[in-house]
């Protein structure tokens, strides 16, 4: 009896072979192989005295606490058990073979040299993760989700949500610190749609970059443990944005679709010790956060190339009307522009429009000016005119006349577009009373 | 003014009193123009005193805006701010009043009304307001029967042809080798007592131009042989023309 060295290969000769082995002959190997193996033997050569039911001479295999056969004869006798190639596979990392000769190898008085046998064997991998495979009852590996193989080995893993335990086997919840940060996915109750365990303390957190609002769609089914008269007593599904509490959930009716205005929501799952709710799955979305729509505050506002929505980092420009002045408070603007904050907030508030002043005309020396039209403000359109102490003085304008207009720029400007007012010019030679001769 | 008529408030309303070396009159141009005659600023045979024209224009005292030299003078004094004596004039020249004109430049432009306006300048083209028997009229506030005038007086007078005023001249036996200068013309009579007079240099005659209806200043008071006993000799000023709007136009 020879024990086999742990090898992933080798041979076994039968004694003497190739010589004819001996009478009174009892040869054992009991094969091993690594753990994770199995034991695969095959006869390369195999000669032995044929006899029925392998009386005589014979090789027994065993393997698992089960006999593989017992074999003799040689290859085309009409007695005995020739192996052939057969392919001898053992279930565990063992095999065990023995080899019996008797007293004699005549036949009829003549002596047969038979010469015995040679076999191979080799380790191969075990797929510990096949259920066939398994040798015995407890010894089956019994991955609770989910098992991988590999060459001289195995080991198991769980399913979202879930944790393997100290054991390599079981798996446990574990959804007290789920994060997700992808733009979109998916988070459910452990075991959806299949019911949700019990004592559940399960927190999923979706993190985003700012300026990105989370958008929450419950799909079907939704059912949570719920009560006819108290809220939620048993329990809880809690959707939290930034800190604060948005909804709490159960019951049979989904919740639909949330919008959260955030960039961050927290989703807690507690359940108590019993139950058998089917639990909930969520689909979410992000996009970028939305502003309020923008809203000019007077009728001279001009919002340009209004958008049906804004969202984080839109902007939207705003000019006045045509004379008109864009005012913050008692500033005047040059321009306003208005960006759509990562918090949904426009950076900076809708100004307003306010006509245009071109303060007092100026003063015409000898002269003075009187408004044309209502009312007789200094505002955007309003038209003055210039008259000069008559008959003293004579007005004398530019081409563009005595009539001036308050511009959109805030100028007095006459016809044409000038601001230079008029002058006032002595009249010569004119006498209010001038001599009369009366007596010829 | 001699042989003439007082006269009312708004008749002349650019007539200025002025008070340089005496009395002395003057005409508004424009709101900031005092046209007058050079010889009452630096008046002929006044010897070796070299007063500076700023300080002339420093001390001279014009007044403007009615008929009573008291009411005149209690409406204020206008400052001068600049004094421009024509070129051609020569005050040691006794005896040649050639370019007797000048210009003041007031500091402070007028405020126009019923009594201060300004006279009009001729037409360059326009020579008739000198023909022979052309009339104008003359405001002063000059000498009246020996007795300098304190109310305004006008006199109509009519012009003379040249050979008159000069052959005029020459019958004159004073002796006096006065100079008759294309830049002057003769006004007046040789009979009728009709005159300007000492104290009337520097207004201005004036004629009606009928065409624009408006009183044209076409020539200064400057001289003569005795007051109404025969022509009186003015200043041309349309020969002046060109130098009065140049004078008026630089200082704009």
């Amino acid at each position: 009896s020879s024990p086999v060295p742990r090898k992933l290969f080798g041979e076994i000769r039968s004694p003497g072979y190739p010589k004819p082995y001996p009478n009174n002959n009892i040869s054992i190997w009991n094969i091993h192989v690594p753990k994770g193996y199995v034991v695969k033997l095959t006869f390369k050569y195999f000669d032995l005295e044929p006899s029925e039911s392998c009386f005589y001479d014979y090789v027994k295999i065993k393997a698992d606490k089960k006999n593989l056969g017992r074999y003799c004869g040689q290859l085309g006798s009409t007695t005995g058990n020739h192996p052939g190639r057969k392919e001898f596979v053992s279930k565990g990392n063992r095999m065990h073979l023995a080899f019996h000769s008797d007293f004699s190898n005549e036949d009829n008085g003549t002596v047969i040299p038979y010469r015995g046998f040679l076999a191979y064997y080799q380790a191969v991998d075990l797929d510990e993760c096949d259920p066939n495979n398994a040798v015995e009852e407890e010894e089956r590996p019994q991955c609770q989700h989910f098992c991988h193989n590999y060459v001289g080995g195995y080991f198991c893993s769980c399913r979202t949500g879930y944790q393997l335990q100290s054991d390599h086997h079981s798996c446990k919840v574990e959804c007290s610190s789920e994060l997700f940060t992808e733009a979109s996915g998916y988070l459910s109750s452990p075991e959806y749609p299949q019911p949700y365990p019990e004592d559940l303390r399960c927190n999923y957190s979706i993190r985003l970059p700012k300026g990105l609002s989370i958008i929450l769609k419950f799909l079907e089914p939704f059912e949570i443990d719920d009560h006819q008269q108290v809220h939620c007593p048993y329990d809880q599904l809690k959707i939290q944005a930034r800190g604060r509490q948005i909804g709490e959930f159960c019951g049979t009716e989904s919740p639909g679709s949330i919008e959260t205005n955030s960039n961050e929501v927290d989703i807690l799952f507690l359940t108590d010790e019993s139950g058998f709710s089917r639990g909930w799955k969520i689909h979410y979305t992000s996009e970028k956060i939305r502003c309020p729509q923008p809203v000019p505050r007077d009728q001279f506002t001009i919002i340009r190339d209004l958008q049906p929505v804004y969202q984080f980092q839109d902007y939207f420009v705003v000019s006045c009307k045509t004379g008109y002045n864009l005012m913050e408070g008692n500033r005047k603007l040059l321009s306003f522009t208005a960006v759509c904050q990562a918090d949904g907030t426009w950076h900076q508030s809708m100004p307003r429009c306010e006509i245009v002043n071109c303060g007092s005309p100026t003063d015409l020396t000898n002269g003075a000016f009187i408004y044309v039209n209502e009312p007789a403000n200094n505002s955007y359109q309003s038209v003055i005119t210039y008259q000069c102490n008559k008959p003293y003085y004579d007005i004398v304008t530019g081409t563009g006349g005595d009539s001036f207009t308050c511009s959109s720029e805030g100028t007095w400007v006459d016809q044409d577009g000038q601001v230079r007012i008029p002058t006032c010019l002595p009249v010569c030679g004119k006498p209010v009373s001038p001599i009369t001769e009366v007596q010829r | 003014i001699l042989g003439g008529k007082p006269a009312k408030a708004g008749n002349f309303p650019w007539q200025a009193l002025t008070a340089i070396h005496g009395r002395g009159g003057g005409a508004l141009l424009g709101d900031r123009w005092i046209l007058t005659a050079a010889h009452t600023i630096l008046p002929k045979g006044a010897g070796g005193n070299n007063v500076s024209l700023e300080q002339l224009a420093e001390e001279a005292n014009v007044f403007l805006g009615h008929t009573k030299v008291e009411e005149l003078h209690k409406m204020g004094n206008h400052p001068v701010r600049r004094i421009f004596i024509h070129p051609d004039y020569d005050p040691k020249d006794d005896y040649n009043f050639n370019g007797d004109i000048a210009l003041l430049e007031l500091k402070h432009p007028v405020t126009l009304g019923p009594g201060v306006l300004p006279i009009c300048l001729p037409d360059t083209t326009n020579t008739t307001f000198y023909m022979d028997g052309h009339v104008g009229y003359v405001s002063g506030f000059g000498v009246e029967k020996n007795f300098i005038s304190n109310k305004l007086k006008y006199v109509s007078l009519p012009a003379v042809a040249r050979e008159k005023c000069q052959s005029w001249l020459d019958s004159k036996k004073r002796g006096l080798p006065m100079i008759f200068s294309e830049n002057m013309f003769c006004a007046g009579f040789l009979t009728v007592k009709r005159d300007t007079c000492q104290g009337d240099s520097g207004s201005v005659f004036t004629v009606l131009d009928t065409g624009s209806g408006r009183w044209v200043a076409t020539g200064i008071v400057s001289w003569g042989i005795g007051c109404a006993e025969g022509y009186g000799f003015y200043t041309k000023i349309l020969n002046y023309l060109d130098w009065i709007k140049g004078i008026v136009r630089e200082e704009r």
